[in-house]
């Protein structure tokens, strides 16, 4: 039988049978469309092109969704702005040869919606950096070591924050240049941020320090999978 | 000389109903849906003459005649699906991620001489 059955995997498109060891909790997105490829919509049965997905409305026959391999880094002491530091890295090397990465969107999730602003006049500043090659990894100042990849103000943090990065997705697929990300959720200086400075650090973080967990949607093509079926004679 | 001798509709090339469980090939650990699904596969006869229900080739209605005259030289056509659905499938890979695959050809809804 195993044989038979690697055989059978491989022309799934699996290297080997899988033995998930801590497998993450579905994600609702993926049930979704899971769910509704199951059940053809009466309107138009049969013409679904599930080489394409619709709710991303990019092609593709592949939906994955990588949970994050990175770890927290703090640079920061309690008494900086500084709410997050995290390492992201995704394992993009399971994607075969021949596929094509057509859309990859970060989703940062974090434990609820957050209704107040770090302070008077503060805002949450997020910034995404190209984790540095090891080479530049010495360099005394992080400025130096990091590029920005990029960076957003939020007044109040969303649940789920969803960012595109299909143009860095398509670069990780060789795999040297596959270093990950740096996430930084910080308050922003300004007035009051003595002020911040002075109440303990777990309160102008509040909101902030609700993050999850990330991972990386990434849709891909098999061309070759996508052929259209053999007419009726 | 030929001979005609009547087939029974039921041995007739149709889709016969094949339900695969994934858990019965044990892969249900990293199977998240479906649990199984109707995959069928074609079988029955081919025979002269080839009716249209029997959604033949040209090819196919030659070779019945050839057997009819011939049966030893020669074997009746093929019964092979015609057309066929796709499925998708939800899994966890290698790396313990989430992957919602889309595969071709995995149902057989047609068959055909």
């Amino acid at each position: 039988l195993s044989t038979r059955e690697s055989l059978l995997l491989k022309s799934l498109g699996l290297s080997a049978k899988p033995s998930p060891r801590s497998p993450a909790p579905v994600p609702s997105v993926l049930w979704r469309i899971f769910q509704k490829r199951e059940i053809p919509s009466p309107w138009s049965p049969g013409q679904e092109d599930a080489c394409r997905v619709e709710e991303f409305n990019v092609p593709g026959n592949i939906v994955r969704v990588f949970s994050d391999q990175g770890h927290f880094l703090h640079s920061g002491g309690p008494r900086t702005l500084l709410c997050l530091e995290k390492h992201l890295y995704f394992t993009l090397s399971v994607l075969e040869d021949g596929e094509q990465l057509t859309m990859a969107q970060l989703q940062l999730q974090f434990g609820h919606n957050s209704y107040r602003a770090p302070g008077p006049g503060q805002v949450f500043e997020l910034r995404l950096y190209r984790a540095p090659p090891p080479s530049l990894r010495e360099l005394p100042s992080p400025a130096a070591r990091r590029r920005l990849l990029l960076a957003q103000s939020f007044a109040q943090l969303h649940k789920l924050l969803l960012f595109n990065l299909t143009q860095v997705g398509r670069d990780w697929r060789t795999p040297s240049r596959n270093l990950g990300l740096v996430l930084e959720i910080s308050v922003s200086s300004g007035t009051g941020s003595s002020a911040l400075l002075g109440r303990p650090p777990g309160n102008f973080c509040a909101g902030a320090d609700s993050f999850l967990d990330a991972s990386l949607l990434v849709v891909s093509l098999q061309p070759g999978q996508c052929k259209a079926s053999r007419k009726k004679r | 000389s030929s001979y005609y001798a009547p087939v029974m509709p039921s041995s007739l090339c149709k889709p016969r109903r094949l339900y695969i469980s994934f858990s019965d090939v044990g892969w249900e650990n990293w199977i998240i849906a479906p649990q199984g699904y109707m995959a069928n596969y074609c079988l029955g006869e081919c025979p002269f003459p080839l009716t249209t229900e029997l959604n033949s080739t040209n090819h196919a209605i030659l070779q019945t005649m050839v057997h009819s005259l011939d049966p030893e030289g020669t074997p009746q056509p093929c019964c092979v699906p015609v057309r066929l659905s796709p499925i998708s499938v939800l899994f966890y890979d290698n790396h313990d991620n989430v992957v919602l695959r889309h595969y071709e050809d995995m149902v057989v809804d047609e068959c055909g001489c």
